[in-house]
């Protein structure tokens, strides 16, 4: 589980760059959603 | 932001079979690289998805529409 | 230890993303591989199924015959396959009784070939 949550924060950091980036915002669900897929990636 | 490489060898040791296994720096350096790349293609397709509705939030649906290629693509 | 969150990242963490119950949110999980072939390599437990929020690959299978657009990293030939075929998918859909792949393809068939 720390683990998880060390590339759930990786992945909302890096969504965070891109959503400033495109002015647009990415739901909890969305970054949680990327995480878990990045994850099992 | 991205990946350290400490994290990805942690994530990649959690699925050898021999604990002995290692990743010398340079392989952890490129996977964690390869990550960053996922994550932020992920996001910025969801993201332009969610433009091309006129939304101005990424929400799930957006990813679940690129999931299918993006996933191929990887 | 260096691979996990220092006290400071975990505080955003737990702040910006984490998902809590009062956020009446599912945790969003990948959908589970099923072989029909072979033994299934991961069994969910029942708890899991409950609380999850599946993500599909197919709730939006009729829009996957157009190529997305990418960034960083360009379609892969499986993909363009993926869609070629899910287009073709989409074309034949709407046939009724003769299938026209077969009306094209099987003029072309020479029986040596398969016997």
């Amino acid at each position: 589980q720390r683990l998880k949550a060390a590339v759930h924060y990786t992945a909302g950091c890096l969504c965070r760059e891109v959503a400033e980036d495109k002015k647009m915002e990415f739901s909890k669900q969305t970054i949680a959603a990327l995480s878990e897929i990045t994850f099992r990636q | 932001a991205g990946f350290r490489k400490e994290t990805v060898d942690r994530l990649l040791r959690l699925y050898f079979r021999d604990r002995r296994t290692r990743v010398n720096g340079d392989a952890q350096a490129l996977m964690a690289e390869m990550l960053n790349v996922f994550v932020r293609e992920a996001a910025a397709r969801a993201a332009r998805q969610a433009q091309a509705e006129d939304l101005e939030q990424v929400d799930i649906e957006h990813l679940e529409k690129v999931l299918p290629q993006l996933l191929l693509d990887f | 230890e260096k691979w996990s969150l220092s006290p400071e990242e975990f505080e955003i963490w737990d702040r910006l993303y984490r998902i809590k119950e009062s956020d009446g949110i599912k945790t969003p999980t990948l959908p589970q591989v099923w072989f029909e072939t072979i033994e299934n390599l991961e069994e969910r437990s029942k708890h899991e199924e409950e609380t999850a929020h599946e993500l599909s690959l197919s709730k939006w299978r009729i829009w996957q015959n157009q190529s997305f657009p990418t960034f960083m990293v360009d379609h892969s030939d499986r993909c363009y396959h993926f869609t070629s075929v899910m287009e073709m998918i989409e074309l034949m859909r709407h046939e009724q009784g003769d299938c026209s792949y077969q009306l094209e393809i099987q003029p072309h068939l020479c029986l040596e070939d398969v016997h």
